[in-house]
């Protein structure tokens, strides 16, 4: 039954995307939906700027990561050489 | 949403990296 | 049976394939009547664009939480290893009468942004 329940949720979902595109077929005759589908355009390139910046800054973070790393173990041998000292 | 939800975490990352940078250095003058 | 469950098969194979040329015809018709220009595209190629910045977006989310989790961890490592470095070398100098310089504004800045 599992096999068929994923046969019907792979067939609603095609239909689902028909009726989306149909939707917007009817885009181009209104005006303001024009407007519109511009402005998300737009939007979608903002964002875009938006994650390189964002994957920038991971990556960034992943090396001071890193750094924090070494810097840790640096420590704990320092600690291990006080601890010999004493 | 998806815009504002990208600006807060892109402020919280750049915020989190500038304290690590000062983090690292306190650390390093202590060590010394 | 296996005749009904076959003719089932074709049935659900007809189908898909019905739906797959549906939206190619539609996809088609849109993309000719919005043809894309450099600063207009066209609405399939927003909603497909669209959907690439979401997946994108979960992507890097599910990359930088385990990040930060992992550098509060490694500070807060850094931080107890030492204080307890700092206060052995206090005690090793008590011990030793060893009188070293006592730590200067700056270090003492450091040490109260650590703590």
């Amino acid at each position: 039954s599992s096999d068929l329940e994923q046969l019907c949720s792979h067939v609603n979902e095609k239909i689902d995307n028909i009726k989306k595109t149909l939707s917007l077929r009817n885009l181009g005759q209104e005006p303001a939906l024009k407007t519109m589908l511009n402005k998300i355009g737009d939007e979608i390139i903002v964002v875009n700027e938006l994650l390189n910046k964002f994957e920038l800054e991971i990556q960034f973070q992943e090396q001071t990561n890193a750094s924090l790393k070494e810097l840790c173990e640096s420590l704990e041998e320092d600690y291990k050489d006080v601890e010999h000292l004493k | 949403t998806l815009k504002d939800n990208i600006n807060i975490l892109l402020d919280k990352a750049r915020l989190e990296n500038q304290e690590s940078i000062g983090f690292i250095k306190a650390t390093k003058i202590l060590m010394n | 049976m296996e005749a009904e469950v076959d003719k089932l098969e074709l049935m659900f194979q007809k189908a898909d394939s019905d739906l797959d040329y549906i939206q190619y015809r539609l996809e088609y018709e849109i993309k000719t009547n919005h043809p894309d220009s450099p600063s207009k595209k066209n609405p399939i190629t927003l909603v497909k664009e669209l959907s690439a910045i979401k997946s994108r977006y979960q992507t890097l989310y599910a990359r930088f939480k385990p990040v930060a989790v992992e550098q509060k961890e490694t500070k807060s490592r850094i931080c107890a290893t030492l204080n307890k470095t700092m206060t052995m070398i206090q005690e090793l100098q008590k011990q030793t009468d060893l009188e070293l310089s006592p730590l200067t504004e700056e270090e003492k800045t450091m040490t109260e942004q650590l703590k």
